[in-house]
């Protein structure tokens, strides 16, 4: 039981750290509270910023904790492979900067697998495959669908 | 395995017609203004496949599932999702998985049909395993909840990786 | 203890009705649960949104909920004067429509009270009296002050 | 009455210097960077008003609120409010009211000062009935938790009128 969940440790910390210092910069990594002991204690998962110390993920700030837990959660995949993902307005209080980081990450990730991502940032959008516009009308939900060049700025949505 | 379609009928802001979307494999953004409905496609995936909680699905009882726009005539709620499975990643050997799930009458029970053929929900289970990460759900993150995951405290998060295994 | 009960539910209510529906359309109010019984029950809040069906405020979208709970919190200023508030980010879940609903409002309240809000979005800038920019350098956050003349679009921030 | 002045020492991201921020009335934004430290700014407000939850300081302890990008050096926090108080809403006969709290060491108890004079926390109560909406808050709203506002029963909503009346 001990060596099962170790593998899986060091295979989700790898992926974490791969992901975060290819994309973000500065690195992040999953540590154990108890090395003689695991299952007495927790995991910790420690993230460092560029040009900032290292932090446990709670003291973050909005944003911050918003890029270590999207990327520790992807992270689980080498564990447990998911056929899909839904994530419902992550980018919601990201700036410019991790918006576009956040936006690479994924795109990364749904060579692999599918991503569904409910978004209301433009920036986000020109960079998916494929999009759904829903709309209201009289109460009742409708859908619009679109194909969408990638990262053809001038294509704005159809309202 | 992907979604490939997921057809709604009735379910919360979706009308008594069937409401279709056609997805890819990749990366797919669902947009457009506040209220119009798009947490609640997510909310109709979740239902289709099995969510029983009526807290994860954003409503205080499983009758408020129905569409209500016209008033409560409304008594039938139908969500069809359809995986691609050339893959073979989901144990049903064909090219296409469709799930139904059902509920007619505002009290009555959900009925579930695998491509087509009434089935019990027990027998889901491996079918389930595979397309939603059980227990933790960790391939579904609701709005508002992406900061709650870093959140977790140590313990908390040594047992997502301990269920897993 | 009653009366003074009803007297703050209908100032409440009132600055509900007048702020919804001029700036959203629409409308908006307060209703007791048991009025022979005020307070063996609570207070539910309705919305109505332009061309929609009346909601409880639990049951509307996310976006739908942020202005409902502004509305409610400002109006709570007919029986409780602040003299400021802090709001931190309430914009994030808002559309573009909604966002600029929001800003009229915040804009119309701040003659009144001191408003200190964090906001990403530039389009919520744009509108404010003043803003004040922090950033961090060597992991220490320094501050920014700019002055704005209100809406000059052209006026990108400097970073 | 309105916050005119901001003196922030050695509290979370800020460091060992007096950052000041001067508002005007009105209608202010505060903006920059994730983790840049704009929820900090929001943080020491509170801070100087007499916050003594951790949690509502968003840190695990209080210790935690020493600016510690260098290590643990740092043994001072120190934040000034000041408010502008020609309309006499606070009942102090000034123009301006200066509430300073500050904390000594990693384990020392917070000392307050009005306008340069030490005081008792609990002489403050006045001052801080009118300046912060005791005791609901209703006028701080922290980083993701207005559409719990909207999420309230309607019994706490209730209470929330009950308890300003
Ligand atoms: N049973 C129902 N019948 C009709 N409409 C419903 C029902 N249940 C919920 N709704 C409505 O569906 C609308 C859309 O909700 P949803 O949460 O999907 O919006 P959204 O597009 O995600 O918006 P946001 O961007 O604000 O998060 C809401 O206005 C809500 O009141
Ligand atoms: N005691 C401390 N010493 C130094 N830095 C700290 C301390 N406590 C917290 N921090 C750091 O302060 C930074 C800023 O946090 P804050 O929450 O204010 O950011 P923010 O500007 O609101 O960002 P966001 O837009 O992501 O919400 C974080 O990176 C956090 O790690
Ligand atoms: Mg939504
Ligand atoms: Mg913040």
């Amino acid at each position: 039981k001990e060596n099962m969940f170790m593998d899986a440790f060091l295979k989700v910390n790898q992926d974490i750290n791969s992901t975060f210092s290819s994309v973000v910069g500065g690195n992040s990594w999953l540590e154990l509270e108890n090395q003689e002991d695991i299952f007495s204690a927790g995991v910790r998962l420690i993230v460092q910023f560029p040009g900032k110390p290292r932090r446990e993920s709670t003291s973050l700030s909005g944003g911050e904790k918003t890029m270590a837990a999207t990327i520790f959660l992807l992270a689980l995949q080498a564990i447990k492979p998911s056929p899909f993902y839904l994530m419902d307005e992550i980018d919601a209080h990201l700036d410019a900067e991790n918006t576009d980081r956040l936006s690479r990450i994924l795109e990364e990730r749904a060579q692999k697998n599918q991503i569904i991502m409910v978004t209301l940032k433009d920036s986000t959008i020109s960079r998916v495959d494929q999009i759904f516009g829903v709309y209201p009308k009289n109460g009742v939900s409708q859908i619009l669908k679109y194909k969408y060049p990638k990262r053809a700025e001038s294509n704005k949505i159809p309202v | 395995v992907f979604i490939k379609k997921l057809e709604i009928y009735g379910f919360k802001s979706f009308g008594f017609k069937n409401t279709i979307l056609n997805f890819n494999d990749g990366l797919i953004a669902v947009t457009g203004p506040n209220g119009s409905g798009k947490s609640n496609v997510l909310d109709a995936i979740m239902f289709s496949l099995g969510e029983n909680s009526p807290k994860a699905l954003r409503v205080d009882k499983f009758q408020s599932l129905f569409h209500d726009t016209y008033g409560r005539a409304n008594k039938l709620v139908r969500v069809s999702i359809t995986f691609d499975n050339k893959d073979r990643g989901i144990p049903v050997n064909a090219d296409h998985v469709t799930l139904t799930r059902e509920i007619e009458g505002n009290a009555g029970d959900s009925q579930y049909y695998l491509n087509g053929k009434r089935v019990n929900k027990s027998t889901l289970t491996e079918l389930l395993q595979v397309v939603v990460a059980i227990p933790a759900k960790i391939n579904i993150v609701q709005q508002g909840m992406i900061t709650r995951i870093s959140e977790l405290n140590s313990e908390e998060r040594r047992k997502i990786i301990e269920d897993i295994v």
